[in-house]
């Protein structure tokens, strides 16, 4: 599981989605 | 090149065109090869690429190669922290984030396009007080020239003929604004933006539609956290 790669990639299309801001905090 | 070799080249001090040729084959091995590789490289290398940027920051005339060079190092970074592995290791070197912060130019857009996007994942991911480490790398780097930490980033967003920077800049002040558990936090850094320039601009950005989901979601937590007040 930690060999798995494109961690930075899903993380900055979360945040050009706006997923990455629903509820964060809930 | 193996991992080593990529660690003695920068070790031996290259420079300028040699320094860039190397770096782009780095970025490509980091990018292409397992996490392994990368961890090896990691052990000696994320240190040595530090080192390298840190350098160029420093230097006092930055010639075109130095910024080209500055913008390959990000870009090499990116690639060792996209993942598990790579990631733990860049928070757990405090010069990163202050490096980085330290590399943000709004006149070199494309660099600080991809700096402010690392930024803003960064803030994300939910580690332990990184807020606080980004704030206060983003202070120490705005003290050095004189400004309010988030001048560069509401200077990035207002400019109009970089469009993937403003949708950049706008993802960072959502990542920071919506980081705090605690209500007053939150009010006080969406104020600090707003009074460095973010409440004069809002209104000309809703005519760039790259921007709309961006607005929508400053916009919803605004709300959110008005009505919580």
């Amino acid at each position: 599981e930690g060999d798995e790669t494109g961690v930075m990639d899903s993380l900055m299309e979360a945040l050009q989605s706006g997923a990455a801001f629903r509820d964060r905090r809930k | 090149l193996s991992s080593q070799e990529y660690v003695h080249e920068l070790r031996s001090g290259i420079s300028e065109d040699k320094l860039l040729n190397c770096l782009e084959s780095l970025r490509v091995s980091l990018t292409s090869n397992p996490v392994s590789w990368v961890n090896n490289f990691g052990h000696e290398g994320l240190g040595l690429l530090l080192d390298v940027l840190e350098r160029l920051l420093d230097k006092k005339q930055q010639e075109n190669i130095d910024k080209k060079n500055q913008h390959k190092l990000i870009q090499c970074l990116k690639a060792f922290m996209n993942n598990k592995y790579g990631l733990q290791r860049i928070l757990g070197d405090e010069r990163s984030l202050l490096l980085l912060a330290r590399a943000i130019d709004p006149k070199q857009t494309n660099m600080m396009t991809e700096i402010v996007k690392i930024l803003s994942a960064v803030c994300i991911i939910g580690e332990e007080n990184i807020l606080d480490k980004i704030l206060a790398a983003m202070t120490i780097a705005a003290e050095r020239n004189n400004k309010e930490r988030f001048a560069p980033i509401v200077e990035g967003l207002e400019n109009h003929e970089a469009q993937q920077l403003q949708v950049a800049c706008m993802q960072l002040i959502n990542a920071l604004v919506t980081s705090p558990d605690d209500l007053d936090f939150r009010i006080h850094l969406r104020n600090e933006f707003l009074r460095c320039g973010l409440k004069k601009i809002l209104p000309e950005l809703k005519e760039t539609e790259e921007l709309d989901i961006q607005l929508k979601v400053f916009n919803e937590n605004k709300e959110e956290d008005s009505i919580e007040l």
